[in-house]
């Protein structure tokens, strides 16, 4: 589960936009 | 300049490029308990980013799983309230078929993005939140 929480929130945070 | 907020203020595809604009409509969307929608459309950007890449099937396969366990499979849930029966039945079936494809997230990102644009969004320009903040 917690694999699982961590792969998604990598996933969500490799599409937010880098930090101008 | 143009200050950030009147930035955001110019469609939802401003606020969503900017860090600062995604934590407070996230805020916002808490309130509203809907913060998972936002939370979904990302995740549907970031699995399209791994789809382009080569290689790393079995990682794809593992992330539109947890995609589809966290925000469609439990139908009350704000997010797969939202999304048309049609478009569940085709991620679902290629996740039964371990068919990852690079679409299958497109078109249920979609309709979020609709929902946002059409009432989050505007809701969010006229909340507390936002004006507080400008």
């Amino acid at each position: 589960i917690d694999s699982e929480d961590d792969l998604l929130q990598e996933c969500i945070s490799s599409a937010m936009p880098k930090k101008k | 300049p143009t200050p950030p907020y009147l930035k955001w203020a110019e469609s939802l595809h401003s606020l969503l490029d900017d860090q600062d604009g995604i934590q407070l409509f996230r805020t916002f969307l808490r309130q509203e308990d809907c913060a998972d929608m936002l939370d979904f459309w990302f995740a549907c950007s970031g699995f399209r980013k791994l789809e382009s890449h080569e290689g790393n099937e079995e990682k794809k396969v593992k992330l539109a799983k947890a995609i589809y366990k966290k925000y469609i499979l439990d139908n009350s849930g704000v997010v797969s309230r939202q999304i048309k029966p049609a478009t569940k039945s085709f991620i679902k079936d290629c996740i039964g078929k371990l068919h990852v494809d690079p679409a299958m997230f497109e078109q249920a990102q979609t309709e979020i993005q609709t929902l946002m644009e059409e009432n989050s969004y505007p809701l969010f320009l006229t909340s507390d939140v936002y004006l507080e903040h400008t």
